[in-house]
């Protein structure tokens, strides 16, 4: 473990926090995507099936916990409990056009091909594009509420973190997984539009608009 | 190290 992978979790926990906050507290799931919710859910899912049959550390267990289980309770409040504010109408990116060409991909390109690694490989190619229909929806509305903002920076610069931490492991651990580096780059890059409209807005107390 | 060893990242 190193600072950055530390901080990057702490990121990651946070922003998933965040968002069950907002959508328990203000009852209300709207500007939020379901389908990044969905695929996050997917994620975790394809990620952590050795979350049983493989002990690293308690605080490796007890976070694979909390993200599985924060995951889909997020799901089920937006699709379910609150599912009376979920804004379909602004939610149609097609998600099948994210599902299909990592599942393929992650059998082509993997480290091993067994069934466990195959999905671990999925699980990382999908989150590297899971926050797609989020991003979508946030520019087709054209605006997005400043928790829903501070929770996209948080998940973005989890990733972003995670990339430090892989130069880390380079140079002190002799250890890199070019999956999950190359994942890494795509993901944050797809974020570097929304990182400077936060930084440049959100941090002035503007509200976060994007160009429609 | 291959990274087909145990994962230990989250």
């Amino acid at each position: 473990m190193n600072i950055f992978r530390f901080l990057g979790d702490i990121s990651h926990l946070s922003a998933i926090i965040i968002l069950l906050l907002k959508i328990w507290k203000s009852r209300s799931c709207a500007g939020i995507s379901g389908k990044s919710q969905l695929l996050f859910a997917i994620v975790f899912t394809t990620r952590y099936l050795d979350l049983f049959t493989n002990f690293i550390s308690f605080y490796n267990t007890s976070m694979k916990v909390v993200y599985v289980a924060s995951s889909y309770a997020t799901v089920w409040m937006i699709y379910s409990k609150f599912k009376a504010t979920y804004d379909g109408n602004h939610d149609t990116f097609r998600v099948e056009f994210l599902i299909v060409p990592t599942a393929i991909l992650s059998f082509l390109v993997n480290h091993d091909f067994t069934p466990l690694e195959i999905l671990w490989t999925f699980s990382i190619y999908l989150e590297s594009v899971a926050i797609l229909p989020q991003l979508f929806m946030v520019s087709k509305t054209g605006e997005a509420e400043t928790i829903t903002s501070h929770y996209l920076f948080a998940l973005g610069i989890y990733r972003t973190l995670y990339l430090f931490n892989w130069i880390w492991r380079y140079q002190f651990e002799e250890f890199f997984d070019l999956i999950a580096i190359v994942a890494g780059l795509v993901q944050t890059v797809l974020y570097c539009d929304f990182f400077y409209l936060y930084i440049t807005k959100v941090l002035k107390g503007k509200k976060l608009s994007l160009p429609a | 190290q291959e990274s087909t060893d145990v994962k230990d990242e989250l």
